[in-house]
């Protein structure tokens, strides 16, 4: 038996809207730990992986673990129907090949549910090692958003250097060629409008452009994001929810051959 | 041109 019950349901919502695009069907793992995904887009470029500890939901009871495998699109289809105050609670027997989501409106006056039925879906795990990364800057996640989306009117890739003088945005196209400097702030008001590099080597990484964006539809979900960059690896991308949980993007990045 | 790599290029399938 499977029943999750989450008070801050346009979390879900949030999450899904951040990932649908990326990933077409994945499977939720369900564990005493919390409810997680981790998935690939079809080309094997980007990873997202995702976790909502069992601390986020205000009832977590998950007797055994369980994985289950859903159409991203369709299940964003089903929370767009839910309120944005709603609570939001998953329920799934054991065995059963369906997941129930209940929408009831905060001063209870709506009860929703929606029936998805299940998938069985073959999905590689990637076994992702702790690292030390090189470089990690932090930053307000709007402000990312915004440097990504402004570059992308100019080029198709994102080089992204970080050096002692700060972090670096560029990107070139048959327009002409754009760089975007953002040096450490930690002179701010609020804790969020923070950059903040660490920087152990200098890095230069070269992506997609087009993936980073389509992980800054994860904004709604943290005031900040996290980039965390080496040499040769691939970039993560992380955005923090509160206490809860996280979500991290990984992109491998353009080889020199 | 730099290829585009994957994740299978960095990380081991689990």
């Amino acid at each position: 038996m499977l029943e999750l019950r989450l008070v801050q349901g346009s979390l879900l919502k949030k999450l899904l809207e951040a990932i649908k695009d990326l990933v077409t069907d994945a499977n939720f793992d369900c564990s005493a730990t919390g409810f997680s995904l981790q998935a690939m887009d079809s080309s094997h470029v980007a990873l997202v992986s995702l976790l909502l500890r069992s601390e986020a939901f205000e009832h977590y009871r998950c007797d055994r673990n369980i994985s289950m495998g859903l159409n991203l699109s369709n299940m964003a289809k089903v929370l767009r129907c839910s309120g944005p105050d709603d609570i939001i609670t998953l329920k799934a027997d054991d065995g059963g090949d369906s997941l129930t989501f209940m929408f009831e409106s905060p001063n209870q006056d709506k009860i929703a549910d929606f029936e998805m039925k299940l998938m069985d879906i073959d999905s590689e795990h990637l076994g992702i090692p702790d690292t030390e990364y090189q470089a990690i800057v932090r930053m307000p996640s709007a402000e990312f958003a915004r440097i990504c989306k402004d570059l992308s009117g100019i080029g198709d890739t994102i080089a992204i250097s970080v050096t002692k003088e700060g972090v670096k945005f560029s990107t070139r196209g048959d327009i002409g060629s754009a760089n975007i400097v953002c040096r450490q702030n930690t002179s701010v008001d609020k804790p969020e409008d923070a950059t903040i590099i660490e920087m152990e080597e200098p890095v230069t990484l070269t992506f997609a452009l087009r993936y980073i964006n389509s992980f800054t539809k994860a904004t709604p979900l943290s005031n900040q994001v996290t980039l965390s960059l080496s040499s040769d690896l691939p970039v993560v991308v992380e955005y923090k929810i509160a206490e809860m949980g996280y979500i991290r993007f990984y992109l491998a990045p353009k080889i020199d051959e | 041109d730099p290829r585009q790599g994957t994740l299978l290029d960095f990380f081991g399938v689990s």
